[in-house]
Parts: structure tokens; C-alpha cells; sequence
């Protein structure tokens, strides 16, 4: 699985 | 959202809050790293660049909106208002040991070259690492203040709960961030053996004193 482009964690 | 990742904010939440109260009650901060806090207010300025270009939800832009500030008001405590119990001689960590590698490391190991994730890469890699001047700090003063050993011990535990919201986003969504999870085990694996004098000392009413 891919990583999220967007950085969705703090 | 998961548990895992809940729980890992509000133990990151209530170890910032336990350090505002610890300063504020006491009106000192005697036994707390500057230079870490100094580390984490990098962190959270590296990582929240995104904090007006990219929203995510309520909650996350509070969290950033409140880890930012009081971060940045403890620093504050410690450079001024309580600048007189601020303990300079044994907060003598080399900070720069830490930028420099680990600014080069963000540089060639990244998901993308790319100013905003080069710059994020920075800031997960600083955060496995922040918690050094403070450890060593503590090495050096020989002990820590009960107070001082819950907020360590809530600080490391969120970074652990993470690393369970990892385990589970794997699992649940195919979530995969490598930089992310290997930072975030550096990270965990540095309190172990806090954790150790934490659960053998702190947690029976004794203080931690080292050598353990």
C-alpha cells in the first residue's frame, strides 16, 4: 500500500 | 482515526499538559531540557507547515494549532519568566550533533525530493531524536522529579501507541510509511530504559535516581 501523499497524522 | 492513534495524541496532549503544570504549579523548571523543547518546537514548526495549505479535519488542525503553542510558551517559561531555575549547566547536550545528520539524513532518504517533504522528513526524523538533551539531562543531574518522570513517560508512550496505529492502518488500510515507523521505533526504543526505571521505581512511589 502506498503512503498517503498528504501527511494525514500529527 | 483508530484508538491506537487517539490514544497516542491525548498521552502526547496530557504530557504537554503534565510539563505546563509542572512549571506553572512549581513556578519552576528545574530538571526540564530547554534544548529539547527547543528540538520539539522544530519539530512541530517543520512539521505543521501545511497547517493553513492542506486542512485535514477540526481536530487536526487544533492539535497543531495547540501543540505549536505551547510548546512555544514553554519555551517561553524556560528562556524567561522561570529563567532563573533553568539548570544551563546540566543541559549541555550538543544539539547540533543531532541537526546536522539528521538534516542530511531527511535530504537523501525521503518518499519524495520535494521542499515540503524533505522538510517533514526533517522533522520525523528530529522527533526520534528530541528527547535526547532531556535524557541526558537527567543522566547528568543523576534524577528527575516525579513530575517530570509521568510527563517522559506519557511523551514515550505516545510515540508508542503510534506505532500500534501503524500496526493497524497496515492492516485496515494498506497505510504504509516506512520513514515514519523507523523513526517512530528509534524513538521508542531511546525510553526503554526510562520505561524500565519508570515501571520499577515510579510506579512503587519511589524516585528515579540514576545509576538506576
Amino acid at each position: 500500500g502506498a503512503k498517503l501523499g498528504l501527511h494525514d497524522e500529527l | 482515526m483508530n484508538i491506537f492513534r487517539l490514544c497516542g495524541d491525548m498521552s502526547h496532549l496530557a504530557a504537554i499538559i503534565i510539563l505546563l503544570l509542572k512549571m506553572w504549579k512549581t513556578r519552576s523548571v528545574a530538571g526540564i531540557s530547554g534544548k529539547s523543547q527547543i528540538l520539539f518546537a522544530t519539530v512541530f514548526t517543520a512539521r505543521y507547515l501545511d497547517l493553513f495549505t492542506s486542512f485535514i479535519s477540526i481536530y487536526n488542525t487544533c492539535m497543531k494549532v495547540f501543540f505549536i503553542g505551547t510548546v512555544y510558551f514553554t519555551i517561553y517559561l524556560i528562556y524567561m519568566k522561570f529563567k532563573a531555575t533553568y539548570d544551563s549547566n546540566h543541559d549541555s547536550f550538543r544539539v547540533e550533533f543531532l541537526i546536522v545528520p539528521v538534516g542530511g539524513l531527511a535530504f537523501l532518504v525521503n518518499h519524495e525530493f520535494a521542499p515540503l517533504e524533505i522538510i517533514w522528513t526533517f522533522s520525523i526524523y528530529l522527533e526520534s531524536v528530541a528527547i535526547l538533551p532531556q535524557l541526558f539531562m537527567i543522566s547528568k543531574t543523576g534524577e528527575a522529579e516525579t513530575i517530570t518522570s509521568h510527563y517522559l513517560f506519557a511523551l514515550g508512550s505516545y510515540r508508542a501507541l503510534y506505532l500500534c496505529n501503524w500496526i493497524y492502518r497496515y492492516y485496515a488500510e494498506g497505510f504504509f510509511d516506512l520513514i515514519a515507523v523507523v523513526a517512530g521505533v528509534v524513538q521508542t526504543i531511546l525510553y526503554c530504559d526510562f520505561f524500565y526505571l519508570y515501571i520499577t521505581k515510579v510506579m512503587k512511589g519511589k524516585k528515579i535516581s540514576l545509576p538506576a
